[in-house]
């Protein structure tokens, strides 16, 4: 029969806030802007059984099923992002160029198993 | 800590962390681009993020490269009458996994309002040669040989200063081969239609106005280089399995 692990709902897999200060890491010298952004992280259970808001995917909910079998041999499936926005950066370069960069994956929007 | 940044780096498509000179003023349209940006991220995703919309190309990077030329000749120089500048854009800035959509000239002229009082009049217009430099020439030889015209132009410098868009992409797609960058001559020849002398001053009897130089004077001008390049490896499509 399965462990059955009560999950409170502030350890749920979900997107936690982390605001990244390029100041932080001495990049200001030459990153012009932004000052920093809103990247958030993902992080969290994804305990058995998986519901909506978890946004398990079938393979989530497969390896939740093998783990529940054999929680030693399989793990819980990961609270991974499963959306995320792009962010421009305006810097300059060595050679004083001004450059706008445009990154995807930046900003962790939604998080799921 | 060092070798983890230089991965981090590496992965923003950077080799290390840049360090800039001197903090040049941020062209005013990359500020624009900026902004629009930043508002379009937050509010949709639908949009293509590698498309420089602003440019009507594909890109995720948009560079103003420096001009790094010097001034070859004033109006003592060789040149009679005219002013020429060497222009030079280092290309290796771009990776060269960088596709380049779009490498595109600005030449913006403006009067210095300290140098150049508005009561002096200078030409209304200039007559713009751009050529293209096709290799090293040795001291005192001929630069005509050497060179090829790329534009012959006239700019209107009245009522406001003009400003100058020229599309180089084959052009700066050559440059980015090693030792193929000998950059551009930009000639600058007052308009003989419009050119005033001291003596056409005087004759035009303009109480107000003060003589100026030689002959007449110039507006400042500034050359820049809007480099759009594509990263690839950054700009994927998701793949579905």
């Amino acid at each position: 029969s399965a462990v059955y692990l009560p999950v409170t709902p502030s350890n749920v897999c979900k997107p936690r806030r982390l605001y990244i200060d390029f100041k932080d890491v001495g990049w200001q010298d030459w990153i012009i802007a932004p000052q920093g952004y809103l990247a958030n992280y993902c992080h969290g259970e994804c305990p058995f059984p998986l519901s909506e808001s978890l946004n398990g995917t079938n393979h989530a909910i497969l390896q939740t099923l093998v783990h529940s079998l054999d929680p030693r041999g399989t793990p819980q499936p990961c609270c991974v992002p499963i959306r995320l926005s792009p962010v421009s950066m305006l810097y300059y370069d060595n050679n004083d160029n001004v450059v706008l960069r445009h990154y995807q994956d930046m900003v962790v929007d939604e998080c799921g198993c | 800590l060092k070798t983890q940044e230089r991965l981090f780096l590496n992965s923003l498509g950077l080799s290390a962390r840049p360090k800039p000179s001197a903090h040049r003023r941020v062209p005013s349209v990359l500020w624009r681009m900026f902004k629009s940006t930043s508002t379009r991220d937050n509010d949709t995703h639908e949009s293509d993020p590698c498309m420089v919309s602003e440019y009507g190309v594909r890109g995720n990077i948009v560079r103003f490269v420096q001009d790094q030329g010097r001034l070859v000749s004033g109006w003592s120089g060789s040149c009679h009458g005219c002013v020429e500048k060497h222009l030079f854009f280092n290309m290796s800035v771009l990776q060269p996994v960088e596709q380049l959509s779009l490498a595109q000239l600005e030449i913006k002229f403006q009067w210095d309002m300290f140098r150049t009082p508005r009561f002096v009049l200078g030409p209304q217009a200039l007559s713009v040669s751009l050529y293209k430099v096709l290799r090293a020439t040795l001291r005192g030889a001929s630069h005509e040989a050497n060179r090829r015209l790329v534009l012959s132009q006239s700019v209107q410098l009245e009522p406001e200063p003009g400003s100058l868009t020229l599309d180089l992409t084959a052009l700066a797609e050559n440059w980015r081969k090693p030792g193929h960058n000998y950059g551009l001559v930009l000639e600058l020849q007052p308009h003989p239609a419009h050119t005033l002398t001291t003596d056409t001053f005087m004759a035009q009897n303009l109480a107000n106005a003060v003589p100026f130089g030689p002959t007449v004077t110039l507006p400042d001008f500034h050359a820049s280089l809007v480099a759009v390049s594509l990263n690839p490896l950054q700009c994927r499509s998701r793949q579905k399995r």
